[in-house]
């Protein structure tokens, strides 16, 4: 643990919280895409399989509970006790075009061929593109609630920390896990045009985000 | 360290 790992999980969970809040403080899930949301309930249960299996700290294990209950949680919100707020028609991302690919590529690209191993790489190369659906809901409406924009600051903040935190852990304990850097990278790449977009436009102006 | 090692991580 350094760190930038810390921050990079106190972020995510800053992300998640942002969020959940939103929806129950207006009572609304908005603007907000339910397919990502899914892909991220979908990315947890996958990963964190292993809480069955290894024990590694307490830490460990209540964070990956606590991302299980708020993720599944934020699904019912939208789909379930707030679903008739929930822009359906603007969330048509088909999914079917990250779903096929990352099923695919987990089972030629894995640590060890066995379905721990498989499902854990494929929440990761899921977790890559699954705020995708988000960002293709906001390109489609042209704007953003900047609540929202704060809930993709973080989220983005959250991926950073984590490249800071393999940077620090290759020069100090020569750590390097492939999988997990290469999808994380890419999963950094789609922040960026949003950052640049905070920046100049929710931080400097006020109120919702609108696309040039 | 790769592979195993990295389940630490969230």
């Amino acid at each position: 643990m350094n760190i930038f790992r810390l921050a990079g999980d106190v972020c995510h969970l800053v992300a998640i919280i942002i969020l959940l809040l939103k929806i129950w403080r207006s009572r609304s899930c908005a603007g907000i895409s339910g397919k990502s949301q899914v892909l991220f309930a979908i990315v947890f249960t996958t990963r964190y399989l292993d809480l069955f299996t290894v024990f590694i700290s307490p830490y460990n294990t209540i964070m990956k509970v606590v991302f299980l209950a708020l993720s599944y949680a934020t699904v019912y919100l939208i789909y379930m006790r707030f679903r008739n707020t929930f822009n359906s028609e603007n969330d048509s991302f088909r999914l079917e075009f990250l779903l096929v690919p990352v099923i695919g590529l987990s089972f030629l690209e894995n640590y060890a061929f066995t379905p721990l191993e498989i499902l854990w790489t494929f929440s990761i190369f899921l977790e890559s593109v699954a705020i995708m659906p988000q960002l293709f809901m906001i390109t489609k409406t042209g704007e953003a609630e900047s609540i929202t924009t704060h809930y993709l600051f973080f989220l983005g903040l959250y991926r950073a920390l984590y490249i800071a935190n393999w940077v620090w852990r290759y020069h100090t304990e020569g750590f390097f896990d492939q999988i997990a850097v290469v999808s994380g990278v890419v999963q950094t790449i789609f922040y960026i045009d949003f950052f640049y977009l905070y920046v100049t436009k929710v931080l400097r102006g006020r109120g919702k985000m609108t696309l040039p | 360290i790769e592979g195993r090692e990295t389940k630490d991580e969230l």
